[in-house]
C-alpha cells in the first residue's frame, strides 16, 4: 500500500472546507464528502454535494437534522433517494427547521451511489487500505479537540465508541510526530490545519486513537452507465445534438 | 507565574478575538461571563504549548468562548449504533503482503 495517501492533491475532495456552524450534523457533512469523492473517484467529477438536502430531507428515523446522525444511514437514504443535489441547487442554511425542498430530480443533475459497506472494525492496516482506495467516513471521540491547532494528535480521547462523524480524506507520517490519519472536518478552515486534523495512526488498540477504526463507513459506486450521464459527457451530448440540428437546418 | 498573562493582557486578547469571530453578547453580563470561559481556555491551551513534547499544538479559534459541555452538546452529535456496521465487507480486509 502507498506510504502516504492525500486525496486533496488527486482532486477527490471539494477545496472548500465546510463549516456546519451551530448545527450538530457533522453527519451529513461525512456523508456528503464520501460521496463527491467516490463520484470523483469513479466519474472524473468533482462536484459540491447537499449536506442540506441530507440534514431537511433524510429524518425521522436514524437521522435527526441538526440534533445528530450518522454518515451510514444518510448512504441508504441517498440510495433510496435516487441520489442527492448539488449545494448549488440546495444551499445549506445551517439550521433544519425547513421541511425537504421538492426537487425535480429529473432536471437536475444528481449524483448517485449503489451502496454501502463497512471496513472491518478495529483494523487500522484494513483502514488503511480502504483510504488507499477513496475516502472513508469514521466516527472519532472528538471533545477534546474543540482547540487542536496543528500536528499529530495524540491527546486525550473523550470516550470509547466516538461522538462527531468526519472524513478520513489520507495518511502519512511525520518525522517528529510518526504515522496520521488525514482527517477532513466541518468546523470550517479556522480549526484545526486548514479545517483539517491529523490523528495519530497504528495506535495501540485495535479501535485505533479516539475510536477511529470503530465503524468505518464507506458508499459504493459502481463504473456504470450512469457516468454516461455525468455533467460534462451530458454537456458534450448536448452540443453534439444541436451542431446536427444546425447542420440539418442548413 | 511571570509567564502567565496578567488581566489587562488577557482583556486585549478577547476584545481581539470577539473581533475576529464576530461575537456580540446580548444577556447584560454574558460578556463579562464568557470572558472568564474565555480566560480559561487561554490559560488550558499555554500551559499545554508550553511543554516542548507535545505532538500537536492548541489554539484559540471559534470555540474558545464555550464550555467544554457546552462544545460538546452543540458540535458532537455523531452517532453510531452497532446495527449500522451488521453488513461488515471483506472488500477492504488487509492481507499480509496486499499491494
Amino acid at each position: 500500500l502507498p506510504d502516504e495517501v492525500d486525496w486533496r492533491e488527486r482532486g477527490a475532495v471539494v477545496p472548500r472546507v465546510k463549516a456546519q456552524g451551530d448545527c450538530g450534523g457533522c453527519w451529513a457533512f461525512a456523508a456528503v464528502g464520501a460521496v463527491e469523492g467516490i463520484n470523483q473517484i469513479t466519474t472524473g467529477e468533482l462536484i459540491s454535494l447537499s449536506e442540506q438536502e441530507l440534514l431537511d430531507c433524510d429524518r425521522g428515523t436514524d437521522n435527526f437534522g441538526c440534533t445528530g446522525g450518522g454518515a451510514v444511514w444518510a448512504f441508504d437514504f441517498i440510495i433510496k433517494n435516487d441520489g442527492i443535489v448539488s449545494d448549488e441547487v440546495y444551499p445549506y442554511s445551517g439550521n433544519d427547521t425547513a421541511a425537504c425542498k421538492a426537487i425535480e430530480m429529473t432536471t437536475t443533475r444528481v449524483v448517485t451511489i449503489n451502496g454501502r459497506e463497512v471496513v472491518p472494525e478495529n483494523d487500522e492496516m484494513s483502514l488503511k487500505k480502504a483510504v488507499a482506495h477513496q475516502p472513508i467516513t469514521v466516527m472519532i471521540s472528538a471533545a477534546n479537540m474543540s482547540d487542536y491547532k496543528s500536528g499529530v494528535y495524540k491527546g486525550p480521547c473523550s470516550n470509547l465508541w466516538g461522538d462527531h462523524n468526519v472524513l478520513i480524506v489520507g495518511y502519512g507520517t511525520s518525522p517528529d510526530e510518526g504515522d496520521y490519519w488525514l482527517i477532513r472536518n466541518s468546523w470550517g478552515p479556522g480549526w484545526g490545519e486548514g479545517g483539517y486534523l491529523r490523528l495519530q495512526r497504528n495506535f495501540n488498540e485495535p479501535t485505533g486513537k479516539c475510536a477511529v477504526a470503530l465503524a468505518p463507513v464507506y458508499p459504493i459506486k459502481s463504473n456504470s452507465s450512469s457516468n454516461l450521464l455525468s455533467p460534462s459527457v451530458f454537456k458534450l451530448v448536448l452540443l453534439l445534438a444541436f451542431q446536427l440540428i444546425s447542420l440539418a437546418l442548413l | 507565574t511571570d509567564s502567565q498573562r496578567n488581566e489587562a493582557e488577557v482583556r486585549t486578547m478577547y476584545e481581539q478575538w470577539l473581533v475576529k469571530n464576530g461575537k456580540n453578547y446580548n444577556g447584560l453580563g454574558e460578556k463579562e461571563r464568557r470572558f472568564k470561559i474565555f480566560a480559561d481556555n487561554l490559560k488550558s491551551i499555554e500551559e499545554h504549548n508550553s511543554d516542548p513534547n507535545q505532538s500537536y499544538q492548541r489554539g484559540l479559534n471559534q470555540f474558545s468562548d464555550l464550555t467544554a459541555d457546552e462544545f460538546r452538546s452543540t458540535y458532537l452529535r455523531g452517532k453510531v449504533e452497532k446495527k449500522s456496521v451488521s453488513d461488515v465487507e471483506e472488500r477492504y480486509k488487509y492481507k499480509e503482503g496486499d499491494v
